[in-house]
């Protein structure tokens, strides 16, 4: 563990509770893509299905169950719970786009041809272009709420973070792993829009709207 | 190459 990946997975976690904490303090899940939340929901589910094969740490079980649950705890809020404030209309991402080629890019490129690690390296290439439909649905709607700008905020820094992270583990430990730095840079990259507005409106206190 | 891959990230 290194000071990168600490705070990363803290601002990962902080990101999942700010949005569940925000559609179960407001009731609503307006402005929230449900379909980017069915995508975390499948990128746990598949990446962490060695809970039932190895431990590693306390820590790595715990925030995974903690990752985990409260992932299908918000999707059951959106879905189920007020469904009645889901804003379908703009939430109009067509996922199979994503979860297709993403699943045959998986099968093609992995470091090893088992069921766990493919649906471990489906999961990574998933999480990378997840959060497609949440901006997607943004640049619809024109606008998000400052308390949802602020949880992609910490969702797009804890990747961010392990890009330093990976950095730091080559460098010390000679550690790296090719197919999650690309990936990661990838889901980066997606954010830096949405960074430039975080800075240059939601951080001088104005609300996001686009067109900028 | 049946490498047993520990993933030791989230």
């Amino acid at each position: 563990m290194n000071i990168f990946r600490g705070i990363a997975d803290f601002s990962h976690l902080a990101a999942i509770i700010i949005l569940l904490h925000k559609i179960w303090k407001s009731r609503s899940c307006a402005g929230i893509s449900g379909k980017s939340q069915i995508l975390f929901a499948i990128v746990f589910t598949t990446r962490y299905l060695d809970l039932l094969t190895s431990f590693i740490s306390l820590y790595n079980t715990s925030m995974k169950v903690i990752y985990i649950s409260c992932s299908y705890a918000t999707v059951y809020l959106i879905y189920m719970k007020f469904r009645a404030t889901y804003d379908g209309n703009h939430d109009s991402f067509r996922v199979e786009f994503l979860v297709v080629p993403v699943g045959g890019l998986a099968v093609l490129i992995n470091h090893d041809f088992a069921l766990l690690e493919i649906l471990w390296t489906f999961s990574i290439y998933l999480e990378s272009v997840a959060i497609l439909p949440q901006l997607f649905m943004i640049s619809k709607t024109g606008e998000a709420e400052t308390i949802t700008t602020h949880y992609l905020f910490c969702l797009g820094l804890y990747r961010a973070l392990y890009l330093f992270n990976w950095i730091w583990r080559f460098y010390f430990e000679g550690f790296f792993d090719m197919i999650a730095i690309v990936a990661g840079l990838v889901q980066t990259v997606l954010y830096c829009d949405f960074f430039y507005l975080y800075v240059t409106k939601v951080l001088k206190g104005k609300k996001l709207s686009l067109p900028a | 190459k049946a490498k047993l891959l520990l993933h030791d990230e989230l």
